[in-house]
């Protein structure tokens, strides 16, 4: 179904941007 | 797909802050805002700052741009000093037309603001995870939002 397909691309798309915002330095970098 | 103002009006109803966020008028008086900006980053936006923001606005315009100008300051220092960033001239909202005219897109843009202090901050992860608790519509306004606030960034 390709609605689901892009739903789970679209999900996918999401919890890549969001984990890898986690996965960053906070803060000033000097 | 929603515009962005709405989207970030949702996001900042996952605060709870005590004065009501729930339209574009109600934000304009900038006391939800602050109180935002107060749980966000509490050492920086302390009590003091969030004290000489009036919360008895009503229609008083002097009061509400007063308000607003102190919360873009606020979070224009935020990003000097704690995230060692300037913030793009594109990215400036327009007070006046909040103030005046209750104007959405400039409303949003200074929520875009707010939104880059939240997954800058030292609370981030908290921030970060709350916003994938949205609906997917929303985080992708979210998602785009940040992703502006990135290609934008001067260091």
């Amino acid at each position: 179904d390709p609605n689901m397909k892009a739903g789970a691309t679209s999900e996918g798309v999401l919890a890549n941007f969001f984990n890898s915002l986690l996965s960053k330095k906070t803060g000033c970098p000097g | 797909e929603r515009p962005l103002c709405d989207s970030l009006i949702l996001w900042l109803q996952t605060f709870k802050t005590a004065s009501p966020c729930q339209d574009v008028k109600q934000l304009t008086s900038g006391v939800a805002m602050a109180q935002v900006l107060h749980q966000i980053d509490v050492a920086w936006f302390n009590e003091s700052w969030l004290s000489r923001i009036k919360e008895d606005v009503g229609d008083n315009w002097r009061i509400k741009a007063s308000n607003l100008k102190k919360i873009l300051q606020g979070i224009m220092s935020y990003y000097h000093e704690f995230l060692g960033q300037q913030i793009s001239e594109e990215l400036i909202p327009d007070l006046n037309q909040i103030t005046e005219c209750s104007d959405s897109t400039e409303l949003g843009r200074l929520l875009q603001l707010i939104l880059g202090c939240a997954v800058n901050c030292e609370k981030k992860q908290e921030h970060i995870k709350n916003i994938m608790t949205l609906e997917e519509s929303v985080q992708h306004v979210v998602m785009t939002a940040i992703q502006e606030l990135m290609s934008k960034e001067i260091v």
